[in-house]
């Protein structure tokens, strides 16, 4: 579940944007014992001209950016994208009854960019 | 059929085969409760840590499993002796996916009840664990793969296995020793197996490396 539309207009601009995993949600609560679900997030938004340094962007995002504006329908704007991720453990049953913590990388976005 | 379709390909990136349907929800074993609560408390630190590495113990892995013993206490044998117990353990490993590697096998030994007595003369024990094979119990002289003394102080005991088990290529099906406790030397001869009888439970605790993670060390 994403975030309820909230009451300003959310930022057009490139940053996380909120998402909730729910695991009961797809009915993985009968295996999965913690946690029952966590915040994912995602990335959302524009990568427009001029880039601003907040946006975390490369060299060539920059230079993406200026030929999107001098031809927009030739080169599209750049992708607002995870730049920093963080894992997640999941303690779960396997098929054998045993319990099992499993570490899972690159679970959580922490920072967006434009690329 | 979508659903399924799109639930195999999420299941299967998260390194499952299928969906695990569990027959019982056993209880979850007080280590890896206290190490997925660490995980969820400790703050985010900039430098992302390894995933693939389990801090607790220091070795590579990303997958720890507790597995419990199915085995069944053995005849002693005669003549008895100062052997106090012989134990068949037996832990099902038929759950370790292709392709992942044990890094860290750890045997525990649980006792009935949290005795601090001092040890005494008939306290001091002796373990052997044997690869079990299908010709019964151990056969006189052959090596063990672990040999230990202690004393039963403590609700349990912690065993490692890694080293012995390398050699024995842990086969993905499952895993056979035979455990054997007796009496250690001075022992009081009134009670030479006093404490060997408090042993409640056994239980495997195994980490492996997965393949995602094993791929990722190579680059």
């Amino acid at each position: 579940s994403s975030a309820p539309s909230p009451a300003v207009s959310p930022s057009p601009l490139c940053k996380p944007r909120r998402l909730y995993i729910s695991f009961s949600d797809v009915g993985w609560e009968n295996w999965i014992i913690a946690p029952q679900g966590y915040l994912a997030n995602y990335c959302g938004g524009d990568c427009p001209f001029p880039l601003a340094a907040e946006l975390n962007s490369t060299n060539h995002a920059v230079l993406q950016t200026m030929v999107h504006s001098l031809d927009p329908r030739g080169t599209p704007q750049p992708c607002c994208v995870p730049v920093r991720l963080s894992p997640i453990s999941i303690l779960y049953y396997d098929n054998s009854d045993n319990v099992v913590l499993r570490h899972y990388e690159d679970m959580v976005v922490d920072e967006c960019g434009c690329r | 059929a979508e659903l399924s379709r799109q639930e195999s390909s999420l299941l299967k990136s998260l390194g499952l085969s299928a969906k695990p349907s569990p027959k019982s929800a056993v209880p979850v074993p007080p280590v890896l409760w206290r190490m997925f609560q660490r995980r969820k408390t400790q703050p985010r630190p900039q430098e992302e840590p390894d995933s693939c590495r389990v801090e607790e113990f220091n070795v590579p892995g990303n997958i720890v499993r507790v597995f419990a013993d199915q085995g069944r206490f053995l005849p002693e044998g005669q003549p008895r002796g100062r052997l106090c117990l012989r134990k068949l353990l037996f832990f099902n490993l038929s759950a370790l996916e292709e392709g992942e590697r044990l890094t860290m096998a750890q045997l525990e030994l649980q006792f009935h009840h949290n005795s601090y007595q001092p040890p005494g003369p008939g306290q001091v024990l002796e373990l052997r664990l044997y690869p079990a094979s299908p010709r019964g119990p151990p056969q006189p002289g052959r090596r063990p793969l672990l040999e230990r003394s202690f004393v039963r102080m403590h609700k349990s005991l912690l065993f490692e296995l890694s080293a012995a088990l390398k050699d024995g290529k842990v086969p993905g099906g499952d895993l056979a020793l035979v455990l054997e406790i007796s009496a250690g030397d001075g022992g009081s001869p009134r009670s030479p197996c006093a404490g060997s009888d408090a042993l409640a439970a056994t239980s495997l605790l195994a980490v492996t490396l997965g393949r995602r993670c094993r791929a990722r060390r190579r680059r």
